[in-house]
């Protein structure tokens, strides 16, 4: 899976994910990929998320929408949103998933229970990425 | 607002083998949603095409490089979402397309519904003259033949849990 959260100039925030979804899946099978709240939302109030992972269990704990929910309700930033959410849903449902956000005030949430996950992001003249926990390589352009 | 561009390229038991062509992608798709964003101080467009590199990039499990079905086909799906209006696209059981992420798009700008699926997601690409790649089965490689051998070869020995390799990029039962 990959996935992508943007924030603009005018603070307006977009968030595409697109999936193979998994090895030896059965044919017709559908993942958390396309549903909306699951790997995939975005709303300018509060920010926007990009989830990857076990999609049966993103699905059922709606992982996309609960990182913003954290954000809206418990008035938390990105990176605790991002981490509390994927921590309990991973407690939860016994599956593994990675995150990412941007909230309203273009801070970053990055955050996964799987063994790794690849993710990069710019902002003015520097990229930063890594893949395994406390990672963060920092490059500039 | 500073404008930022944030990627991910998927989670799991990743071989170490694999980590520098993640590094590379992401930095790539990064880089390249961020000179959209500068360019068209447009978050939609800049996601579309960090998504779009990494679709081509078979280091990732998304457009080329998609992890197989049990009928050992190739089955993609994406979504697409605006937060300034909560207007979004989503497509499932997409095959021989090469970026998916640009149909949930059109799907989300030129149709009144959220979600297109199988051949209703089909035809509406063929009417919008998207590329439906011939002979079928472009979107397939080796690495995602070989995961999916693994994984049979596992199930024969009785561990039924999809998505388990070790040469491919997820881990258990993740997609």
């Amino acid at each position: 899976t990959v996935g992508a959260v943007a924030i603009d100039r005018d603070g307006k925030i977009a968030v595409a994910t697109s999936t193979g979804g998994i090895t030896g899946k059965y044919v017709g099978r559908i993942g958390d990929t396309p549903l909306l709240g699951c790997g995939t939302y975005a709303d300018d109030r509060f920010g926007g998320v990009s989830t990857t992972g076990h999609g049966e269990s993103i699905m059922k704990f709606v992982l996309a929408k609960d990182i913003i929910n954290r954000i809206a309700f418990q008035g938390v930033g990105a990176q605790k949103a991002t981490e509390d959410s994927v921590k309990e849903m991973t407690k939860v449902t016994g599956g593994t998933a990675g995150a990412i956000t941007i909230d309203k005030d273009g801070n970053i949430g990055i955050y996964f229970s799987s063994q790794k996950m690849s993710w990069a992001y710019q902002k003015g003249n520097e990229i930063k990425y890594g893949i395994r926990e406390g990672d963060c390589i920092t490059e500039k352009v | 607002m500073e404008p930022i561009l944030l990627v991910h390229g998927g989670a799991g038991d990743i071989p170490d083998s694999r980590d520098q062509g993640k590094h590379d992608g992401v930095r790539n798709a990064a880089k390249n949603g961020y000179h959209i964003l500068l360019q068209t101080n447009s978050a939609l467009d800049a996601v579309e095409e960090a998504v779009k590199v990494m679709e081509l990039d078979e280091n990732f499990n998304a457009g080329y490089g998609s992890v197989l079905t049990l009928s050992e086909t190739v089955e993609m799906e994406a979504s697409i979402m605006r937060g300034d209006n909560l207007t979004s696209g989503c497509v499932t059981l997409l095959k021989d397309i090469r970026h998916p992420i640009s149909l949930a798009r059109m799907v989300m700008e030129k149709t009144p519904h959220n979600f297109l699926g199988g051949d209703g997601a089909m035809d509406f690409a063929r009417k919008e003259g998207v590329e439906i790649l011939a002979p079928p089965g472009q979107l397939v490689t080796e690495t995602a033949q070989k995961a999916l051998q693994t994984f049979k070869k596992r199930q024969n020995a009785g561990d039924s849990q999809p998505g388990v390799t070790e040469i491919g990029q997820e881990a258990p039962g993740v997609g």
